[in-house]
This record gives C-alpha cells, sequence and structure tokens, in this order.
C-alpha cells in the first residue's frame, strides 16, 4: 500500500458516501444517472467475485464490501426507494454500447483466459466507460447540483490518483499492469472537461453550467 | 507484455 493508492481509495469512498448522502438528506436523485450505477454495481460485482476465496487483508476485505454494499444499496435508493425522482427522460444512454463491448474486449485481452481473470478484465474495462451516462446526463440537463459536481470529482480523481500509484510501483516495486493502467487513464480522461468546469466554476461558488 | 494483475488492489 501507498499513500497515492490509500489517497485513491479513500477518495473513492467519499464519492460513494457523498453520493449516498446526496440521496438520503434530499431524498431525490435528481440529475444523478441510475444507468452509471447500474455498471458501478455491475463493476463491483465482476472484480470481487473472489471475496470469499482471496484474502489479502481486513482492509481489503471490509472496502470490497462497503463497495458493494454501497453500489447496490444506490440502486435501491434510486430504482425503489426514491424512484419517483429519477430522471428517465435524461438518463438515455443504451447501456449495451458499453457492456457488450467490454465483455468482448475482455474476452480477447486479458492476463489469463480464466473465469475469475477475465471477469475482473471485464469490470476494468467496464469502469473505465461506466461514468459516461452520468456525464452524458449532466450534458443533457446541462447543468448539475453542487453536491452532484463533488461527487464527480471525488470519483474522476480516485482514479487519477491510482495511475500514480501504479507509477510510483512500477518504479518502486518494478510492477506494472498495463490492461488496469491504461483503462485508468481512458477513465480518467473522461473526466478531464469536468475536472476543468469544475475547477474553473464550481471552485469560485458557481453552478456547474454546462456550454448549451 | 501486459504485466499482470495486482491481487492486493481494489
Amino acid at each position: 500500500m501507498n499513500i497515492f493508492r490509500l489517497g485513491g481509495d479513500l477518495a473513492h469512498l467519499l464519492a460513494i458516501i457523498i453520493l449516498l448522502l446526496k440521496i438520503w438528506t434530499t431524498r431525490s436523485c435528481a440529475g444523478i444517472s441510475g444507468k452509471s450505477q447500474i455498471l458501478f454495481a455491475l463493476t463491483f460485482t465482476a472484480r470481487y467475485l473472489d471475496l470469499f476465496t482471496n484474502f489479502v487483508s481486513v482492509y481489503n476485505s471490509v472496502m470490497k464490501v462497503v463497495y458493494l454494499a454501497a453500489a447496490y444499496a444506490t440502486l435501491y435508493l434510486m430504482y425503489v426507494k426514491f424512484k419517483a425522482t429519477y430522471d428517465h427522460n435524461h438518463d438515455t444512454f443504451r447501456l449495451e454500447f458499453l457492456i457488450l463491448p467490454a465483455a468482448g474486449l475482455a474476452l480477447i485481452i486479458n492476463h489469463e483466459f480464466s473465469i475469475i481473470e477475465v471477469m475482473w478484465t471485464f469490470s476494468i474495462y467496464l469502469e473505465a466507460v461506466a461514468i459516461l451516462p452520468q456525464l452524458f446526463m449532466v450534458s443533457k440537463t446541462g447543468e448539475a447540483e453542487s453536491i452532484t459536481s463533488h461527487y464527480l470529482f471525488a470519483l474522476g480523481s480516485y482514479r487519477a490518483l491510482y495511475i500514480v500509484n501504479w507509477v510510483y510501483r512500477y518504479y518502486s516495486e518494478g510492477f506494472y499492469d498495463m490492461i488496469a493502467t491504461l483503462a485508468g487513464v481512458v477513465q480518467t480522461v473522461l473526466y478531464c472537461d469536468f475536472f476543468y468546469l469544475y475547477i474553473t466554476k464550481v471552485l469560485k461558488g458557481k453552478k456547474l453550467q454546462l456550454p448549451a | 507484455e501486459l504485466g499482470f494483475r495486482a491481487k492486493d488492489e481494489l
């Protein structure tokens, strides 16, 4: 473990908590893409299949359970409890356009052709594009609540910090994983225009408005 | 050449 990866995990945990708090305290999931949340739940499910078979550390197991529980709790809040506030009309991204290519690529480019490894690779490719429905929804509505932009900033920062972690691990222990690293770069690049808007607008107290 | 998966990462 290094401070970059710990920082990344904490940013990820913060994002998940911000989202749950936003939905719970405002009793509304307006502006949140349920489709992205479905992709995140799918990502954690495919990635943590070895939760009970491959013990790494208490921290690792606890975080996996927290991520899985939070992902499914968010789906419950969005599609059951506060279903009436879910904005179907603006959350229209076709999930099959993301799931099928990620699954196909995972069967072709992976570290090892085994169930666990292919599912892990699928989760890596899927996570890279999982935020697209959310970013698409923000571009369609043209704006986002500030709490939602804090959520996106924390979520985007998590994988950016993981990239720093991979660079650090390459130079400190010669470790590298081209699949996770390249997918992580794609994932982080998708946030770039949002990061720009967040830093130039939201941090100055303005609302996040996308140029129409 | 693709390296290998980090089993300790989330």
